[in-house]
């Protein structure tokens, strides 16, 4: 473990939390795609299936834990609970346009063609882009309420910092994962125009509004 | 195929 993938992780929990809480307290899922939240939902039980075959850490057997109930909840609050103030009509991206691309090279390029690593390569190719129709959908409603824009700078930021981290760990340990960099660096490249714009704006107290 | 990995990340 090093200092850049331990405040990653953190990062990664309070994007998951601010948005749990951002719906819980405002019973309201206003601006928040649903779709990426099944996405995320998704990648999270695809990656941990070895949760009780493969233990690592107690840290890391517990933030799958919680990784794994926060995005379900998440999904709950969404398509049950606060169904009525789902914004449906915003939340229109294709995910079948990424599942099924990214389901087709996680059988041509993996590590091991196992169940167990095609669903773990799955995982990590579908988090890449499972921030999408989030994205999208703030581009069609042209603007996002700035507690969303607080949870995507720190979703944002945790692939990115999980970057630098395989960097460090390639110049102390030798230990590179090729499908995790690219598909990081895709991640991470995927939310340049929204950092350049939470900078500039939301962080000079203005709302994020998207150049129509 | 790459080489297989320790998969010791969230």
């Amino acid at each position: 473990m090093n200092v850049f993938r331990l405040v990653g992780d953190l990062s990664h929990l309070l994007a998951i939390i601010i948005l749990l809480l951002k719906i819980w307290k405002t019973r309201s899922c206003a601006g928040v795609s649903g779709k990426s939240q099944i996405l995320f939902s998704l990648v999270f039980i695809t990656r941990y299936l070895d949760l009780f075959t493969n233990f690592i850490s107690v840290y890391n057997s517990v933030m799958k834990i919680i990784y794994l109930v926060t995005s379900l909840g998440t999904v709950y609050l969404m398509y049950f609970k606060f169904k009525a103030t789902y914004d449906s009509n915003h939340d229109t991206f294709r995910i079948e346009f990424l599942v099924v691309p990214v389901g087709g090279l996680s059988f041509l390029v993996n590590h091991d063609f196992t169940p167990l690593e095609i669903l773990w390569t799955f995982s990590i190719y579908l988090e890449s882009v499972a921030i999408l129709p989030q994205l999208f959908m703030i581009s069609k409603t042209g603007e996002a309420e700035t507690i969303t824009s607080h949870y995507l700078f720190a979703l944002g930021s945790y692939r990115a910092l999980y970057i630098v981290n395989w960097v460090y760990r390639y110049y102390t340990e030798g230990f590179f994962d090729l499908i995790a960099i690219v598909a990081g660096c895709v991640q991470t490249i995927l939310y340049c125009d929204f950092f350049y714009l939470y900078i500039t704006k939301v962080l000079k107290g203005k709302q994020l509004k998207l150049p129509a | 195929k790459l080489a297989a990995v320790k998969k010791d990340e969230l």
